[in-house]
């Protein structure tokens, strides 16, 4: 049976029908460590994040990679064209990655990316927007609640301060913004699933 | 429901990737 894992990250997202399983799986490890590894500098450079506790850190990166991914990559989703850029510049049709299996999970892909990118933030907006779906205080296994609680305030304060400086006529435009954090916690839970099940399998 | 996180290797990546700054910060 071909084992076909068609995320954006894998560089081989078709592979050859002679490699085994944990070979496959190999490579798709080797195609998204360096996107995890940019997460992780990213992270660093968060004023603050470096002063957590390193498990909280830890816990921290791992629930929050994936959406991290998700938002820094969501311009690879092009809802005009229907399609998804990969990491290896592989354009696929959303058709054709339907057909590998990447149905329901896709579609709110494309949903979330698309009402991402109707905000039109700026790069920096972007950026501190990033900073603090990393660093949410609701995360499972947070030891220190409380110094993660005022990290992700602080940066909320200066994302509201941001985001009102560059469309002052626009109030709703930070709410909006902020409402996409359940949309990447979804998405999350449902790429987890996915991954499971590929394990599974 | 188990940790895909852990299936997937991420926290070693990441750990490795914390300390790879330790290393590289200025005594």
């Amino acid at each position: 049976k071909d084992i076909v894992l068609a995320c954006p990250m894998n560089m081989f997202p078709q592979t050859e029908p002679n490699k085994t399983p944990q070979e496959i799986w190999e490579d798709f490890s080797l195609s998204f460590t360096p996107a995890v590894r940019e997460v992780v500098e990213f992270a660093k450079h968060i004023p603050g994040f470096s002063a957590l506790s390193e498990n909280d850190q830890v816990t921290l990166l791992k629930a929050g990679t994936f959406e991290v991914l998700m938002v820094r990559f969501a311009s690879l989703f092009n809802v005009k064209e229907q399609t998804v850029t990969f990491i290896s510049g592989t354009t696929y049709s959303l058709e054709a990655l339907k057909g590998m299996g990447m149905g329901g999970l896709l579609d709110t892909m494309f949903e979330f990316s698309e009402k991402l990118n109707s905000l039109e933030l700026t790069a920096e907006e972007l950026g501190l927007f990033t900073a603090v779906v990393l660093v949410s205080a609701d995360r499972s296994g947070i030891e220190n609640l409380n110094s993660v609680e005022l990290l992700q305030e602080s940066l909320i304060r200066v994302l509201r301060a941001l985001v009102s400086k560059s469309n002052p006529c626009d109030a709703s435009r930070f709410t909006k913004l902020l409402l996409k954090m359940p949309d990447l916690r979804t998405l999350n839970n449902m790429h987890s699933e996915k991954l499971l099940s590929f394990r599974i399998d | 429901f188990s940790d895909p996180a852990s299936n997937l290797g991420l926290e070693d990546i990441i750990r490795k990737a914390l300390m790879g700054n330790l290393e590289e910060r200025p005594e």
